[in-house]
């Protein structure tokens, strides 16, 4: 994804 | 994955399951606040709105959808179930719980990551899901016996971002130092929300 933030949790 | 998450989630997830058995075993929910399970389910809809567009894993995934049918199906029960919703003590929970909406949808859109759709759902989604116990906590404090179902639920649902803390310093210090700044202050102030909750919980 492009998004720099990557919201791997829950 | 660390333990740390992995067990956050697990003390979550067994909190959700814990609430569930008690509204199903007694068909009541008495001493619960509705509108702590309705901001639940609305933090979990505006944090895994990504759910059908990102895949990160298996695991993720089904989490996800647990988290959002659980939260559904409480809610569900407290207002439609003929048995459980009559156990719901309107008068007590009595916190305006739209202003918690209001102020975590409006410190969303100045502090966020990016100023994009899906980044100011998803920190609304972190800071509301900080104060989403206060209407619960408040119902807990008017004094009624407090049966220990209610009082264990409360007590993962508090444990589990206490987990997520230690698993932001595990990742500080192993992954590299992103900016997990929002996470952190709002984990913070939700884990210290229970602080005399956890007081009186141990005493008791």
């Amino acid at each position: 994804r492009s998004d720099a933030v990557e919201h791997d949790e829950l | 994955m660390n333990a740390f998450r992995f067990l956050g989630d697990m003390t979550h997830l067994f909190s959700v399951l814990v609430l569930l058995l008690k509204i199903y075993a007694t068909k009541s929910c008495s001493g619960v606040s509705r509108k702590t399970q309705e901001l639940y389910m609305v933090v979990f809809l505006a944090r895994y709105m990504d759910l059908f567009t990102d895949y990160i894993s298996l695991y993720n995934s089904v989490m996800k959808v647990v988290f959002i049918t659980s939260s559904a199906a409480i809610v569900w029960c407290m207002r439609r179930h003929p048995q459980v919703r009559r156990t719901y003590d309107k008068e007590q929970d009595t916190f305006r719980h739209v202003v918690l909406v209001a102020a975590a949808f409006v410190l969303a859109l100045i502090f966020n990551e990016r100023f994009t759709f899906r980044e100011i759902c998803w920190a609304f989604s972190i800071y509301l899901e900080a104060v989403a116990i206060l209407p619960q906590l408040v119902l807990l404090q008017r004094g009624r016996n407090v049966d220990n179902l209610t009082g264990q639920y409360v007590f993962f649902l508090g444990a589990y971002r206490a987990f997520y803390i230690l698993n932001w310093i595990y990742r500080y210090f192993t992954e590299g130092h992103h900016s997990r700044w929002i996470s952190w202050l709002s984990g913070l102030v939700q884990t210290g929300l229970y602080a005399d909750f956890f007081y009186y919980y141990f005493l008791r």
